[in-house]
């Protein structure tokens, strides 16, 4: 069979596994995945586990990864086969901003954070947003901005670190990528908060568009074009495998 | 100076068999002694099976090869096969004439993937390099 695991063409010998048998067979196979062990899923209603972005990428991304068997070699910097662990985060929340008439606009989706294990260190981030064709602009050129938002306050702006700029037509559409591995540095270091990415847009001579308005979708968004994020880490010494 | 090595009587005839003259990849030869020649086999386990599904997104099990069996120059056959061969690799690169290659050591490792939903339903996809035996001397 291909490292993909697809079923082997030979016929095996095959017989089913007892309950003994099936217990030692997982912590083996755990180990060998290199899965500290088996998740405890949230529930969530039926009509949200379908196939969404998230998985449909990843899904990709595997099959891709799968064919890169061994390649070791190849350019440094985020070549797929380097990557030993991609997560895609898809647990978020949405908040729009749009109240004052002269007051920014932005939308902004918050990111859970807490499953990214130790050790890792992040070679690339990025955050994946679906665009269509806006049905408000016509014949414009957008400047669409990615800021972390590093401090919330209270009383004033929260404290925003830039991250990614693309500059796109009002008509466009597909999959906008925006790179936020420069925040990657300050979410490993307080992993229990969540991360904030907050998104502008703004026409050539500096009016602010709502995004929805420039197309960008969030959560009501079908499910195979939602917003998520993807984060490649190249593992340093990773203790959950045991040497084999 | 390679101390001669203190070598335990083998227990099969002292006459070794020329390495080409190895069993073949489904020979069902037997050595002199009734024990079984190194053979590969299959292991593929369906996540089907270890109730998997709803966490495991792909592969849809965990499929990898091993040799049972002893090589045709045991050095010290209650050793598993894999370890076996590893030392016999080391004594024929001593004395190659005298002691054959050893016929399963792995000789190709490949990664395994596997992609799946966490506790938060974030979609993971972890990849371990040299982990599962594609190949080995004999097979």
């Amino acid at each position: 069979g291909s490292s993909s695991g697809s079923r082997p063409q030979h016929s095996c010998p095959q017989r089913r596994l007892g309950a003994r048998e099936r217990r030692d067979m997982q912590r083996e196979i755990l180990a060998v995945l290199g899965l500290p062990g088996r998740p405890r899923l949230r529930a969530l209603p039926a009509a949200a586990r379908l196939p969404a972005s998230a998985p449909l990428f990843m899904l990709d991304l595997y099959h891709a990864m799968a064919g890169d068997d061994d390649e070791d070699a190849g350019s440094p910097g985020r070549r797929l086969g380097r990557a030993d662990l991609v997560m895609s985060f898809v647990n978020m929340v949405e908040r729009d901003h749009a109240l004052g008439h002269h007051e920014p606009h932005w939308k902004e989706f918050r990111f859970d954070l807490t499953q990214i294990p130790a050790g890792e260190a992040v070679t690339a981030a990025e955050f994946r947003i679906y665009k269509v064709p806006s049905t408000q602009i016509f014949n414009t050129t957008l400047h669409i901005s990615v800021f972390e938002v590093v401090q919330e306050h209270s009383n004033r702006e929260s404290d925003l670190f830039f991250l990614d700029l693309q500059t796109l037509r009002a008509g466009d559409e597909g999959w906008l990528v925006l790179d936020v591995t420069a925040a990657s540095d300050r979410w490993l270091l307080s992993r229990n908060k969540d991360l904030g990415l907050r998104i502008h847009v703004e026409t050539l001579d500096g009016h602010s568009v709502a995004p929805g308005l420039a197309g960008l979708l969030g959560r009501q968004a079908p499910r195979s074009r939602q917003p998520f994020m993807v984060t490649f880490f190249r593992a340093s010494a990773s203790t959950i495998r045991a040497p084999r | 100076a390679v101390r001669p090595l203190k070598r335990r009587q083998p227990k099969q005839t002292n006459e070794l068999p020329h390495p080409n003259k190895l069993p073949g990849i489904f020979d069902d030869i037997h050595s002199s002694h009734g024990r079984q020649v190194c053979r590969r086999h299959e292991l593929y386990v369906s996540f089907r099976d270890l109730g998997w599904l709803d966490w495991v997104i792909a592969p849809q099990g965990y499929s990898a090869y091993y040799c049972e069996g002893e090589c045709t120059f045991p050095l010290d056959s209650c050793m598993n096969a894999t370890n076996h061969a590893i030392l016999q690799s080391l004594v024929h690169l001593m004395k190659p004439d005298a002691v054959p290659k050893a016929c399963c050591a792995p000789t190709k490792l490949s990664a395994t993937s596997v992609l799946y939903y966490d506790s938060s339903n974030n979609v993971i996809l972890r990849k371990h390099r040299n982990m599962v035996v594609k190949a080995c001397g004999c097979h």
